[in-house]
C-alpha cells in the first residue's frame, strides 16, 4: 500500500458518498445518470468476486464490501426510492455500445481464460467507460449541478492517483499490471475534458457547470 | 514483474 493508492481509494469513497448523500438529502436524482451507476455496480460485482476466494487484507475486504453496498444503495435510490425524479429522457446513452466491445475485449485480452480472470478483466474495461452515460447526460442537458461536478472531480482524482500509484509501484516493487494500467489511463483521459470545465467554471464560483 | 493474477488493488 502507498499513499497514492490510499488517497485514491479515499477519493473514490468520497465521490460515492457525495453522490449518495446528494440524492438522499435532495430526495431527487435529477441530472444523475442511473445507467452509469448501474454500470459501476456491475463493475464492483464482477471485480470483487475474489472476496469469496482470496483474503488480501482487512482493508481490502472492508473497502470492497463498502463499495458494493454504497453502489447498490445508489442504484436503489435512483431506480426505486426516487424513481419519479429519474431523468430518463436525458439518460439515453446506449450502454450496449459499451457492453458489447468490453465483453468482446475481455475474452480476447486477459491474463487467463478462467471465469474469474475474464470477469475481472471485464470489470477493468467496463470501469474505463462506465462514466460515459453520465458525461453524455451532462452534454445533453448542457449543465451539471455543482455537487455532481464534485462527484466527477473526486472520481477523476481517484483515477489520477491510481496512475501515480502504478508509477510508484513500478519503481518500488517492479509491479506492473498491464491491463489495469492501459485501461486506467484511457479512463483518466475521459476525465481531462471534464477537469478543464470543472476548473474553469465550477471552481470560478459559477456554481453550476454549464457547457458552452 | 509480479504475476498480475495477484490482485491487491480495489
Amino acid at each position: 500500500m502507498n499513499i497514492f493508492r490510499l488517497a485514491g481509494d479515499v477519493s473514490h469513497l468520497v465521490a460515492i458518498i457525495i453522490l449518495l448523500l446528494k440524492i438522499w438529502r435532495s430526495k431527487s436524482c435529477a441530472g444523475i445518470s442511473g445507467k452509469s451507476q448501474v454500470l459501476f455496480a456491475l463493475v464492483f460485482s464482477t471485480r470483487y468476486l475474489d472476496l469469496f476466494t482470496v483474503f488480501v487484507s482487512v482493508y481490502n475486504v472492508v473497502m470492497k464490501v463498502v463499495f458494493l453496498a454504497l453502489s447498490y444503495a445508489t442504484v436503489y435510490l435512483i431506480y426505486m426510492r426516487f424513481r419519479n425524479s429519474y431523468d430518463s429522457e436525458n439518460d439515453t446513452f446506449r450502454v450496449e455500445f459499451l457492453l458489447v466491445p468490453v465483453i468482446g475485449l475481455s475474452f480476447l485480452e486477459n491474463y487467463a481464460f478462467t471465469p474469474l480472470e475474464i470477469l475481472w478483466t471485464f470489470s477493468i474495461f467496463l470501469e474505463a467507460v462506465a462514466i460515459m452515460p453520465q458525461l453524455f447526460m451532462i452534454t445533453k442537458t448542457g449543465e451539471a449541478e455543482s455537487i455532481t461536478t464534485h462527484y466527477l472531480f473526486f472520481l477523476g482524482l481517484y483515477r489520477a492517483l491510481y496512475i501515480a500509484n502504478w508509477v510508484w509501484r513500478y519503481h518500488m516493487e517492479g509491479f506492473f499490471d498491464q491491463i489495469a494500467v492501459v485501461s486506467g489511463v484511457v479512463q483518466t483521459i475521459f476525465y481531462c475534458d471534464f477537469f478543464y470545465l470543472y476548473v474553469t467554471r465550477v471552481l470560478r464560483g459559477k456554481g453550476k457547470m454549464s457547457l458552452p | 514483474m509480479l504475476s498480475a493474477a495477484y490482485k491487491d488493488e480495489l
